[in-house]
């Protein structure tokens, strides 16, 4: 079972769209996925149309009461099934300031049972609190969905940062198994430097002990696509929405490159 | 002395852009501007070419070792300065968890001497949390940047939620003056969907004790122009990198808006 956090604590950059459709691809693909809303803005259970209010066992209960993870699951389609966040998670960062282990509850609740999965993707809020913490803890590796702006190669140091951090302490084995250009647009000057300046950055981290070390930049580059955009307010992934689109042809590429990955 | 906190939780929609943008924009207008960077990531100090780490005071100062903000304010241009902020303002949320008074902290701190402005633009990180809750005490109104995408459209109600806590506790006076677009791409279907959206919003809101009553939403767009994502990696604002583009047009076209509106 292979457990992603997609994680960047820069905003937009594309964490719940590619977490949505990532999963949707695997699971089409015959791979039995579950996904995780870690964010208080509830974006993966509102794209995936799972009503956040509605009846039912959200992420918050499962940090805050002790939840087993299994319990929180909601069937979507065949081979996909969400554990979805209600917006009274933003409260969960402060509830739980003083509860020790604080860090360790997502991955404490999750391996109370085993779950049947071949994935499990866990979507991110824009931050490096707790409830991010909670996914890194749990994760086995990280996918960090990246923006070929100069804002968001900004924060990658801080991201490092606390990769290593969890690396460290609570969680040895995490490590970044891929980094994915989402919005991409190949023709802006922009694009090449910043895509220039992650490889550079990745070679030269090679053969130590960091957590992109063993990274790849994904061939699959997401490219802008209008369709990505609209597909959420129909409550569907990509590949039920438009099918024939770019968006489509991408997270469907990028999934097939993820199932070969070497981890 | 207009104080006003560019706030939205979505991440990604464009408050960093904007604050550098107006606020170069108003201060190229006559207008003593201050800028003020509540964003951890420190993108706002980043995009002006100031060296979050470099010596001097940064908010986390501010907050955390009740440092005057008069001291942390640095000139970048003309009429314009920035308080910056570093990496560790992060820490900021769970540090002050138990201090009393802990959401009015920097308009304690701003409210140490006279600051000499017509504009406070305070830039907010995307989140609900503690730092959010600090612009909004402090400031007088809200300007919303929002993407014309459904997902940003999604937290609204939260926005407006947070802010009428705001209101009835800490800051009666707070309200929302208005709601930009940004990365606007007037051709996308869904673009008019959302504009109609919150048109409607606002509307059935008017005349009634909502945050968003009195907003209005800026006749000016700011259109999707890669020179906006490419300024920030020079440390300048559009008019420095490209004075000639659509992105410098339009921000000079909202300062004008934002100089004439009755508020
Ligand atoms: N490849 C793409 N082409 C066009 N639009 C996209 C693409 N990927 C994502 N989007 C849109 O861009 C916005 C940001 O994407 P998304 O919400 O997935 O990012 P995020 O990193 O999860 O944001 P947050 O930091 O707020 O959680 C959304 O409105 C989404 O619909
Ligand atoms: N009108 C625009 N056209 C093209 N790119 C833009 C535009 N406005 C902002 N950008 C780029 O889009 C990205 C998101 O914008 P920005 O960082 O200002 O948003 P934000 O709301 O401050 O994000 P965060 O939630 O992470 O603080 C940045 O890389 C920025 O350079
Ligand atoms: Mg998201
Ligand atoms: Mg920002």
């Amino acid at each position: 079972m292979r457990i992603i956090a997609l994680f960047n604590q820069k905003g937009g950059v594309g964490k719940t769209t590619t977490t949505v459709n990532l999963g949707a691809a695997l699971a089409d693909a015959g791979k039995k996925v579950v996904l995780v809303d870690l964010d208080p803005q509830a974006n993966l259970s509102t794209h995936l149309g799972v009503d956040p209010e509605s009846a039912g066992i959200s992420t918050y209960r499962v940090l805050t009461d002790g939840i087993p993870l299994i319990e929180a699951l909601r069937p979507v389609t065949d081979n996909l099934r969400v554990a979805p966040a209600t917006t009274d998670l933003a409260a969960a960062e402060v509830e739980l300031v003083s509860v020790v282990g604080r860090e360790s509850l997502l991955r404490k609740m999750a391996e109370k049972n085993k779950i049947d999965a071949d994935f499990v993707l866990i979507d991110c809020p824009p931050s490096l609190g707790l409830l991010s913490l909670n996914a890194l803890v749990y994760a086995s590796e990280v996918i960090v969905p990246l923006q070929a702006h100069f804002l968001a190669l900004q924060g990658m140091e801080k991201l490092f940062d606390t990769i290593s951090m969890v690396r460290q302490g609570l969680n040895p084995k995490l490590h970044i198994s891929g980094i994915l250009f989402c919005q991409f647009e190949a023709a802006a000057r922009l694009t090449g430097e910043v895509t220039g300046e992650v490889d550079n950055f990745i070679a030269s981290a090679r053969g130590q002990n960091h957590p992109v070390s063993n990274a790849i930049v994904f061939q699959t580059q997401i490219r802008r696509n209008i369709k990505l955009a609209e597909a959420p307010s129909f409550g569907q992934s990509i590949f039920q929405y438009a099918p024939n689109s770019a968006g489509a042809a991408d997270y469907s590429v990028l999934a097939e490159e993820v199932m070969k990955m070497k981890v």
